[in-house]
Parts: structure tokens; C-alpha cells; sequence
């Protein structure tokens, strides 16, 4: 499965 | 809470290393992306705070002259080992990508899910259990459970958001609170001091 990448969260 | 507990009492009974250091693990594999990415000022002072809140804490409980007298050593014996090595394992096998920096992030994801464990037990050891022990606990719940809601929200209005790994990690690691919250409230409502059934 594919997901955002960007890790924006604590 | 924890932090102004221990400085202010000057005592860390209840509280367990095992957890804090297990989360000082989780936050440092977590936020290497310090060093290589930007998402806003909020999120890099938090993620600094997170680093250096739960250093200081472990240093109080290792180090300070008085407060590591107080510290529950033979109650706290958790074998953190055993929480760690099968997290390590899972983020090695069910990750995004082979890097070591993926890798550790989804470690992190794993290890947080099952860090408060030691303190649950040492809490279930603990007779009385100090009143800002207990709502650090309850905070520390429900800040994750809140993150429950800010996913349903985030799923809902932002088109293609979703990232399974942490969606079923943080509903594992809040539903470990569920038995916590239940006594919680029970002790709140009743007016008495927190203490959990062995």
C-alpha cells in the first residue's frame, strides 16, 4: 500500500 | 506534568524509567528528520521539546541527588527488552521503505504503541497512586486518543490521506489506555485516590 510521504505529524 | 512534578515535589515515586526511557528511544528514532526536513516552527519546537522533556526527566530519576532516592528501583522491572526487539523486527519487515531512517521512524511508530506498558504495571504495583502520576498517565492517553479524531478528520478532508502503519499502531497503543481511563474516572468520580486492581 502506498501513502503520503510527508511526515507531518508528532 | 511530569517534568514540573518531579522538579517541584522533588519526588518520582510511581514514576517508571523503564517508560521514559522507552519513549526518550521513540522520540530520537522518530525525529532524525530534524536534521533534514522543515514542516513549521509548532512542529520542530514540539518535536525538541518531546527530546528534551523526557532527557531531563530520566536525568532527574538517574542522576539527581534526591530525586533518585525516590525512585521505585525494585518495582520497576519490566524487561523493556522484550518491547523493544519485536518492535525492531516489525519495523525491520512492515515498513514504507528499506532505508535505515524509514526503518527507525517505523520502529518508533511500533515502540510508542507499547511504551507506557512498565508504567502500567509499576502503576498497578503502586498502591497510592500520586494524583499528577495518575493525570500524567490520563494526559499522555489522551493526547494519543485525541489523534484518533484528528485522523477520521484529516481522512475526511484531505483527498488521498491515509498511512495505515500509525492508524493501527495508535489505535493498539490507545486501546492499551481503555482499562486505565475505566479506573481513572471511576477514582475521579468516587473522589478517591487512583489505584489500580492487581
Amino acid at each position: 500500500f502506498r501513502e503520503e510521504k510527508e511526515k507531518d505529524e508528532l | 506534568v511530569l517534568l514540573l512534578k518531579i522538579h517541584a515535589t522533588k519526588n518520582c515515586s510511581g514514576v517508571s524509567l523503564k517508560t521514559q526511557e522507552l519513549y526518550a528511544i521513540v522520540f530520537v528514532t522518530r525525529y532524525l528528520d530534524l536534521l533534514f526536513s522543515f514542516i513549521s516552527l509548532y512542529n520542530t519546537i514540539m518535536k525538541l521539546i518531546f527530546i528534551g522533556s523526557s532527557a531531563c526527566i530520566i536525568w532527574y530519576i538517574r542522576f539527581h541527588r534526591v530525586v533518585s532516592q525516590t525512585y521505585d528501583r525494585e518495582q520497576d522491572t519490566f524487561r523493556v527488552i522484550f518491547l523493544i526487539l519485536p518492535c525492531l523486527l516489525l519495523g525491520i519487515f512492515i515498513n514504507h521503505e528499506f532505508t535505515i531512517t524509514e526503518i527507525l521512524w517505523t520502529f518508533s511508530i511500533y515502540l510508542e504503541a507499547v511504551a507506557i506498558l512498565p508504567q502500567l504495571v509499576l502503576l498497578q504495583r503502586t498502591k497510592n497512586v500520586d494524583t499528577l502520576t495518575g493525570n500524567y498517565v490520563f494526559l499522555l492517553g489522551g493526547y494519543r486518543a485525541l489523534y484518533l479524531l484528528n485522523w477520521i478528520y484529516r481522512f475526511l478532508t484531505e483527498p488521498g490521506y491515509r498511512q495505515w502503519i500509525v492508524w493501527i499502531s495508535g489505535t493498539i497503543q490507545t486501546a492499551i489506555y481503555c482499562d486505565f481511563f475505566y479506573y481513572y474516572f471511576q477514582s475521579w468520580r468516587r473522589n478517591e485516590k487512583l489505584s489500580l486492581p492487581s
